[in-house]
């Protein structure tokens, strides 16, 4: 049967309030697993560094090289997976 | 294959691990089960041993903790980060630690190991029939002790086999108590407590006192986790309390009511509204075999792999019939050299104590758990031949597809072979169940994937990969991006470079086999490219670089250009019938 009254959606205590950006979520991704350094971020126009990076992440877990965040990146980055670096010690 | 800079390797092939300490989520001896396993991936194909110890400083040290749990790089709550390892040295170099925010099972759901009881340790059988009702979790029915059980077979009114399920007060884990269980309630600084409890702890593993007084006697060890047991949430490990009150609702289940994520969670206490104390429901969880064995692959020095299929690959999936893969042998060879295969192990002994039943005395229990030994596989037999089905006789084929160069063609549980190449002719009828376990009797389309000559069959809307006689699945074609739209796959044309075009009703979608997903701007019309074959074909196949339209008893053979050069009868030309 149909609801009768529209579902409530509701924040639980303990969660958080708003989910990253896709932008900080590959930020922090690409930070985490070595395809990008602090300094490099700093150096170069973000959107170049993310570009180069994403390809390099994209290439390495044998995505579509676009170097754009797009939706089977996005997922990859959502993915549970091991905490190892993938690039560097 | 991948190693760590520097190759750093072990200096000694006879490595030592310890087990520091173990999640709530598992029995211990599941745990201990699954980690011996995760070594046996990598010692059966090099020369390494692996051998636990108890004490002492291993070479591998294994423990599980949460958030930052002491080597500076933090896990992640639940999801997310699942484990980390570092590479071989002294020190914390090689040892591995487990996110105990994740819940761990064997990769399909909740593992309730039993105690006592009549089932040897077996694990609990959900669902299972007590007195004609259905359980899937476990009870307290039918007993005035409060102690939760269930049965190991699918009834208990049919067998009479049970065990008791984790709780604390039939055990604790680790502490100082030998396995004792709580007492409640008990005084700890000062305050009375009647369940489990974190406080007094930063890493929030609930325990209790195994006296009535922890303050004076200082006596405790860890709660097991209940079979529900929530993950996450603000109440990890408690467990969920039915019927609990949400939105001023009653609910005697889990539910995903008020998310919009889909997960289910429950509430701890009676009432969410006014206590707010929830977590979310046991899932499928995480295999803590698989998660091992990748994580003690970087204790030994390999790093992460490229290879999607690898067990190196940093991303978890699930696999159920686990092979260590060709890319995860080279690098662990390159680094250790090859190994005498794997040690031929005796069949499991046939249990000859009888059951115990539960002690008087708590932690004077003395149980008969086996350790189940892998017997080897029987190397494979030719399949049995069924000759009373000649594909000569039959009709509409459920499927035709070219496997290794042969033609194959399935039907009702059974397939032939036909080779064009060796003059045998028509080799069958043999079981489809044989060849590649776990596929339905009828099946709707088939191919096999250039690259990596695995075999993708097609039943209805599920679809399954095989690899040998591995499978993965049966997962639905959504997954694959094909919609609704499709009822079911009526063929496969393999276009190279990774691609093949995936047929139904008058449409077609064009796969791409690595990353399983179809292209953009797909389906497509059929009739828009292959003109002059029938738009309700049964089968559609690709075989000697020619596509195949098949519907009755005759077939529209098209060159690669598109233009039918030949119409004729299954029968004749491709089966070679008399």
């Amino acid at each position: 049967p149909l609801h009768s009254k529209p579902q409530a959606v509701i924040t639980f205590p303990g969660e958080l309030l708003s989910a990253p950006s896709d932008v900080e979520l590959a930020e922090n991704y690409l930070l985490r697993f070595g395809y990008i350094q602090e300094a490099e971020v700093r150096r170069s126009s973000k959107h170049v560094s993310l570009a180069k990076a994403l390809r390099r992440m994209q290439k390495q877990l044998g995505l579509e090289e676009t170097g754009e965040l797009d939706a089977s990146t996005l997922e990859a980055m959502r993915a549970p997976r091991c905490g190892v670096p993938d690039v560097g010690g | 294959f991948l190693t760590f800079e520097g190759e750093l390797k072990w200096d000694h092939m006879d490595l030592t691990y310890r087990v520091m300490n173990y999640s709530p989520d598992l029995d211990r001896a599941v745990i201990d089960d699954a980690f011996r396993r995760a070594f046996k991936v990598w010692s059966d194909v090099t020369p390494l041993t692996f051998t636990q110890i108890y004490s002492g400083e291993a070479d591998i040290m294994i423990m599980f903790g949460s958030q930052e749990h002491g080597d500076g790089y933090p896990f992640d709550g639940k999801d997310g980060l699942l484990a980390h390892a570092f590479p071989p040295g002294s020190g914390i170099q090689g040892d591995a630690h487990f996110d105990d925010d994740e819940f761990w099972t064997l990769g399909t759901g909740l593992e309730v190991k039993t105690r006592y009881g009549n089932a040897n340790g077996a694990s609990c059988h959900f669902p299972f029939i007590f007195e004609g009702r259905s359980y899937s979790r476990c009870i307290t029915e039918g007993r005035t002790d409060g102690m939760l059980w269930c049965a190991t077979t699918a009834s208990y009114d049919a067998d009479k086999t049970y065990g008791f399920c984790p709780s604390e007060l039939l055990y604790t884990n680790g502490g100082n108590s030998d396995g004792s269980p709580c007492v409640f309630p008990f005084i700890f600084d000062g305050a009375s407590y009647d369940t489990c409890t974190t406080d007094g702890r930063s890493d929030g593993y609930r325990w209790c006192a195994t006296t009535a007084n922890f303050d004076q006697d200082k006596k405790y060890g860890f709660c097991p986790n209940r079979d529900t047991a929530v993950i996450g949430g603000n109440s990890q490990g408690d467990p969920c309390v039915f019927p609990f009150t949400f939105l001023g609702q009653s609910y005697s289940a889990c539910t995903s009511q008020g998310r919009q994520d889909g997960k289910l969670w429950c509430a701890t206490t009676s009432n969410y509204d006014t206590d707010k104390k929830w977590g979310f429901c046991p899932d499928r969880g995480y295999s803590i075999f698989l998660v091992a064995a990748h994580e003690f692959g970087h204790s030994l020095g390999l790093d992460h792999s490229s290879v999607r299929e690898a067990l190196m690959y940093p991303m978890y999936s699930y696999v159920q019939d686990f092979q260590l893969h060709e890319d995860d042998v080279q690098g662990i060879q390159y680094l250790y050299g090859r190994g005498s295969g794997p040690e031929p192990t005796p069949p499991a002994p046939l249990p000859t104590e009888e059951p115990q039943s539960i002690p008087t005395e708590a932690g004077s229990a003395s149980t008969t758990e086996e350790e189940e030994e892998e017997t080897p596989e029987p190397t494979a037999e030719p399949s049995p031949v069924d000759p009373s089905r000649d594909a000569c006789m039959e009709k509409n084929f459920d499927a035709i597809t070219e496997i290794n160069g042969e033609l194959h063609f399935f039907k009702n549980g059974k397939y032939w072979t036909h080779s064009s190449f060796w003059k045998s002719g028509t080799q069958g009828a043999f079981s489809i169940a044989d060849t590649w376990p776990g596929l339905p009797a009828v099946i709707d389309a088939a191919f096999q994937d250039v690259l990596t000559k695995r075999v993708f069959f097609f039943a209805g809307r599920q679809f399954w990969v095989f690899s040998g006689k591995n499978a993965v699945g049966p997962r639905r074609i959504e997954k694959l991006g094909i919609g609704k739209e499709a009822g079911r796959i009526t063929g496969a044309l393999q276009r190279g470079r990774g691609k093949v075009l995936l047929f139904s009703g008058e449409h077609y979608w064009r796969l791409d086999v690595k990353v399983q997903t179809v292209d953009k701007g797909y389906p497509r019309d059929t009739d828009d490219v292959f003109t002059g074959v029938p738009l309700d074909a049964r089968n559609v196949f690709l075989y000697q670089d020619k596509y195949h339209f098949c519907r009755d008893s005759f077939y529209w053979r098209m060159t690669p250009r598109y233009q039918v050069d030949r119409v004729g009868y299954i029968r004749y030309d491709l089966l070679q019938c008399p």
